[in-house]
């Protein structure tokens, strides 16, 4: 019975037209795209959610313009060290955070407007052998990095200006964490998976490591992406990249997990997988907002998923002029940001 | 998900967990 319902269930016919574009801005002085993003801008008491793109050397900031254009506000130089990924900080306004490296994180920095004297600035919030990094609530960075003996696992705290603030640590697990999600309904808890395919979850305030709890060897390099709690149940969004296809569960690019935190023990609650005709390697990498995912394929193509039906919606073939690079999710409304090799950024709502 | 599966359920797990991990 339990295979039964974990089978995959595909929609008949994948419909494009789930995904309509609204519009597509294009970097004519970009030839790598690296990451895109949203952010809150606020200029001259006009407040807008305005799109953040990234190649290795320079991040540049696109203001909505009438008729579904956008209009490029500013791009900041970064130097030598290649930008690896755009940091979302959500309920942020005027603050951008990129990091850099070269294999893994090197750098974290903050990009910002200052009001005071009137300049686009770059700011360095950390530096290190940094392994994963997320922006979660009340203007804060928590971070991974590694040194030969030990593992640190830090918050740094940022002013409305971009100000580090404050900081704090995380008691660090012995496996390196590879990925983080805060917890939706319970305010202080922070979960993470590490590199042996652990789940652990903190308190924040305390700085506690709760606990750890085994995700399954069949799921190796599992990445959170989302967790909530829900009825004395911790549900974690997993995806993927590197599963091995099953009879029971097809090929699955995302799963949620029901765990019970209070005995570890977990059950699958949802698959998520490719669509017909793209097995064998799966997905370069992906995004998930609220019950939405998408990935680009190795095929080139865009998938978007509902998690909680199992079911693909959406698929956008590669298109005629490249193949998809990225696939994000704005932070508001339905819109998937999907970026191409050569900076061109095309915006669906979805 | 049922309790046999998951081992007995609480409500206030974040709590219980803070109260018992070592500080």
């Amino acid at each position: 019975d339990v295979a039964e319902q974990l089978t995959p269930v595909l929609l008949d016919g994948l419909r494009e037209e789930s995904l309509q574009l609204v519009s597509k801005l294009k970097d004519s002085s970009s030839s790598c795209a690296v990451d895109v993003s949203t952010v809150w801008w606020e200029a001259a008491g006009c407040r807008e959610l305005c799109v953040v793109t990234a190649c290795e050397s320079s991040v540049s900031l696109w203001k909505p313009l009438a008729s579904d254009h956008w209009g490029k506000v500013y791009t900041w130089q970064v130097g030598e060290i290649p930008v690896i990924q755009i940091v979302p900080l959500p309920d942020t306004c005027n603050l951008v955070c990129i990091a850099l490296g070269d294999l893994e994180i090197g750098e974290i920095r903050l990009l910002l407007y200052s009001s005071e004297n009137d300049l686009f600035k770059q700011s360095l919030v950390k530096t290190g052998n940094i392994k994963a990094v997320l922006g979660i609530k009340d203007r804060r960075l928590v971070s991974s990095s590694r040194t030969v003996q030990e593992q640190q696992v830090d918050i740094v705290s940022l002013s409305e200006t971009g100000r580090c603030k404050d900081g704090q640590t995380l008691m660090p697990p012995e496996e390196t964490v590879l990925a983080f999600a805060e917890v939706e309904g319970v305010r202080d808890a922070l979960v993470g998976t590490t590199a042996v395919n652990s789940i652990v979850i903190w308190n924040l305030k305390t700085g506690q490591l709760l606990k750890k709890m085994h995700v399954g060897y069949s799921y190796p390099a599992s990445i959170c992406h989302r967790a909530y709690s829900d009825s004395g149940l911790l549900f974690v969004v997993l995806s993927h990249p590197h599963a091995k296809e099953s009879e029971s569960c097809g090929n699955p690019a995302f799963r949620v997990v029901a765990f019970n935190p209070k005995t570890a023990r977990s059950t699958g609650v949802m698959f998520s997988s490719l669509p017909p005709g793209h097995a064998g390697r799966q997905y370069l990498e992906g995004d998930v907002k609220d019950a939405s995912a998408a990935a680009v394929l190795t095929s080139g193509a865009i998938a978007v998923w509902d998690l909680l039906l199992g079911q693909c919606t959406a698929l956008l073939p590669p298109d005629p002029e490249g193949s998809w690079a990225l696939a994000r999710w704005a932070t508001t409304n339905a819109c998937l940001l999907a970026g191409q090799q050569d900076g061109t950024v095309c915006l669906y709502q979805y | 998900c049922s309790e046999s599966d998951l081992g007995p359920i609480s409500l206030n797990w974040f709590e219980e967990l803070s109260a018992e991990a070592p500080p």
